[in-house]
């Protein structure tokens, strides 16, 4: 469809990309990671966009076959919520990700 | 107004009592904390109560000077949010609360 077609450009054409809603503190949490990490994602925040907002959370999910927000991609990569976020950064292997999709 | 009412009553006779939304991680988080604890909170989602949900959502933060949820009383007492009541739980001073509300 073209929901799914925007959404895998949207992934391709940006080295981060959250998909987030505003309220939401897991959503929060990666954001606020990627901004001590001086990251600047793409940030979609589906609760701003009316009835596409969930049609593009029903779109992540055939895609990624994750529902849930946040839904985070790092180079075209889906990496998964705030929990799979966290445990890579831990893990030191966050930060390698985001300078081979940034280039720097 | 009676919704406040019916806010000061629950909170009342019902020792730990949980405003929570069923989706969300944070809300999540508390309850599973109380599950650990083996205590049986009153919870109350908020966003399976239509438009009264929002109305209740109101009266807290009029109540409690807190809009968010997870919103946690313990015997009639505001805790506070999620990191609150992790918080009281880190210290130790979460589990005495609690036996003081359910006389165990
Ligand atoms: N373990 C996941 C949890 C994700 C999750 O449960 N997200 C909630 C919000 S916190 C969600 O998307 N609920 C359904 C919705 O909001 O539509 C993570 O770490 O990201
Ligand atoms: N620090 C607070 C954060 C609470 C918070 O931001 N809650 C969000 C959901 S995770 C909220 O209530 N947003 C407004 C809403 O959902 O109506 C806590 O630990 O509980
Ligand atoms: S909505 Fe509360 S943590 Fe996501």
């Amino acid at each position: 469809s073209t929901l799914e077609e925007s959404v895998k450009t949207t992934v391709a054409e940006n080295p981060v990309v959250v998909y987030s809603k505003s309220w939401c503190s897991y959503s929060s949490q990666v954001k606020t990671l990627f901004g001590k990490l001086q990251v600047k994602p793409l940030v979609i925040e589906l609760d701003e966009l009316g009835s596409e907002g969930s049609q593009l959370q029903n779109v992540l999910e055939k895609l990624t076959g994750q529902y849930t927000v946040p839904n985070v991609f790092i180079g075209g990569k889906h990496i998964g919520g705030c929990s799979d976020t966290l445990q890579l950064y831990n893990k030191g292997e966050l930060e390698p990700l985001i300078s081979e999709a940034t280039g720097k």
